[in-house]
């Protein structure tokens, strides 16, 4: 299993500051 | 008196946008876009101009009560001055290391900040360990705790090469270079088209970076 455990925590929907940028 | 008439109250942190301009990859517009940005986010809730943990759980998710270890990790960041809000001046200097500009050393430091929950300098086992669930218990991919201990040990063993038990962030380093999609999350392309997002009153920046 090549899994990296960071990489799977990048998946977090709490790294997605995306919604910083969005219209209210 | 004649002078608080002549000067409107601002937001804390936002009496020196060249000052951040200078020492963050943003321009003068650019901060000035995202005073506009910080005024939307640091009212949402409390009128306050400050950012408030839920105001910025708010914004991520559309839910001012939903949590997150990993949200969490990153508005405790930003959060500077550790008073639990993030002000204007905060807000930019943290964004900046997000910025595709911002230097790749910077963006190292801050993820392996973020990663080292109980902040002892390092990155310890426990913590990787605590993260990959955490990251499981959101999403709807389930592995066994055997699954979850070998993917762990064989980052391990890529990662700690000193084989002290712990991360330090020479090693996290190391551990970036070899795999850069580490990094990933640690740029916002959106930071680039900032002034683009909030046009309003850009033609007005605009002339005040001529003048400075």
């Amino acid at each position: 299993c090549n899994l990296n455990a960071f990489d799977i925590i990048s998946y977090s929907a709490g790294f997605d500051l995306s919604g910083l940028f969005e219209e209210k | 008196g004649c002078f608080s008439l002549k000067r409107p109250k601002q937001t804390p942190g936002y009496e020196k946008p060249s000052v951040l301009a200078a020492e963050t990859p943003f321009t003068v517009s650019e901060v000035k876009a995202l005073y506009e940005l910080f005024k939307k986010l640091s009212n949402s809730i409390i009128n306050d101009g400050l950012i408030h943990k839920e105001e910025f759980q708010l914004a991520l998710f559309r839910n001012r009560y939903r949590r997150n270890l990993f949200a969490d990790r990153i508005f405790d960041l930003f959060d500077i001055k550790r008073n639990g809000v993030i002000d204007f001046e905060e807000f930019v200097r943290s964004l900046g290391v997000f910025h595709p500009n911002a230097l790749v050393e910077d963006k190292m430091k801050f993820a392996f900040r973020l990663y080292d929950l109980r902040q002892t300098g390092f990155i310890e086992r426990e913590e990787l360990k605590e993260m990959v669930l955490a990251l499981l218990h959101e999403s709807e991919l389930v592995l066994s705790d055997d699954e979850v201990e070998m993917i762990v040990d064989n980052t391990w063993k890529d990662a700690d090469t000193n084989g002290d038990g712990k991360i330090d962030l020479e090693e996290w380093k190391e551990l970036v270079s070899k795999n850069p999609s580490l990094l990933k999350n640690m740029t916002l392309p959106y930071l680039k088209d900032i002034t683009m997002a909030f046009p309003s009153f850009v033609l007005s920046s605009e002339v005040e970076d001529t003048e400075i």
